[in-house]
């Protein structure tokens, strides 16, 4: 554990608990992508199945079951408590085009053909383009509520902090996963565009076009 | 593999 994972994993607690709040407060999920939800409720279910099977740290096992049981409170909220509030409409990117590249590039590039290691793996891809349907709904829409793009800037930022766990436990652990790393590049990069109108923009105008 | 492991990250 260094100060770049602590930090990478309180900043993906950061996003999850915010957008939790904020459907919760507002008693709406007006803007939000359930279907960018329903893909990291994925990613944490396929993830995570080594709950069952190994005991790594309190911490991990803690974040774990806080990640997954957010994310599949988050899906409840949008398509069924605030279902009426929900923006179907707008969100209409097709997740069977992430899904079965992603799943079809697990299938070919892993660390070991076993059930547990593919899903690991489909996870890892998958976690990297699950925000596309939330992107594609702001560009569609043309704006979100700033508490959205707060919740964005979390969710990125996370994972380019743990670009940096990785530099730092390649140096001093001799520590490398390929697969983690490349994938989270591509996340980051995904992010980069938004990254920069949030620091132009919101702070600014406080309402982000 | 090292990588087959314990996943420790999140």
């Amino acid at each position: 554990m260094n100060v770049f994972r602590l930090t990478g994993d309180l900043s993906h607690l950061a996003a999850i608990i915010i957008l939790l709040l904020k459907i919760w407060k507002t008693r709406s999920c007006a803007g939000i992508s359930g279907k960018s939800q329903i893909l990291f409720a994925l990613v944490f279910t396929t993830r995570y199945l080594d709950l069952l099977t190994s005991f790594i740290s309190l911490y991990n096992t803690c974040m774990k079951i806080i990640y997954v049981g957010c994310a599949y409170a988050t899906v409840y909220l949008i398509y069924a408590k605030f279902r009426a509030t929900y923006d179907g409409n707008h969100d209409t990117f097709r997740i069977e085009f992430l899904v079965v590249p992603v799943g079809g590039l697990a299938f070919l590039v892993n660390h070991d053909f076993s059930p547990l290691e593919i899903l690991w793996t489909f996870s890892i891809y998958l976690e990297s383009v699950a925000i596309l349907p939330q992107l594609f709904m702001i560009s569609k829409t043309g704006e979100a509520e700033t508490i959205t793009t707060h919740y964005l800037f979390c969710l990125g930022v996370y994972r380019a902090l743990y670009l940096f766990n990785w530099i730092w436990r390649f140096y001093f652990e001799g520590f490398f996963d390929m697969i983690a790393i490349v994938a989270g590049v591509v996340q980051t990069i995904l992010y980069c565009d938004f990254f920069y109108l949030y620091v132009t923009k919101v702070n600014a105008v406080q309402r982000f076009q | 593999d090292q990588n087959l492991q314990q996943k420790d990250e999140l």
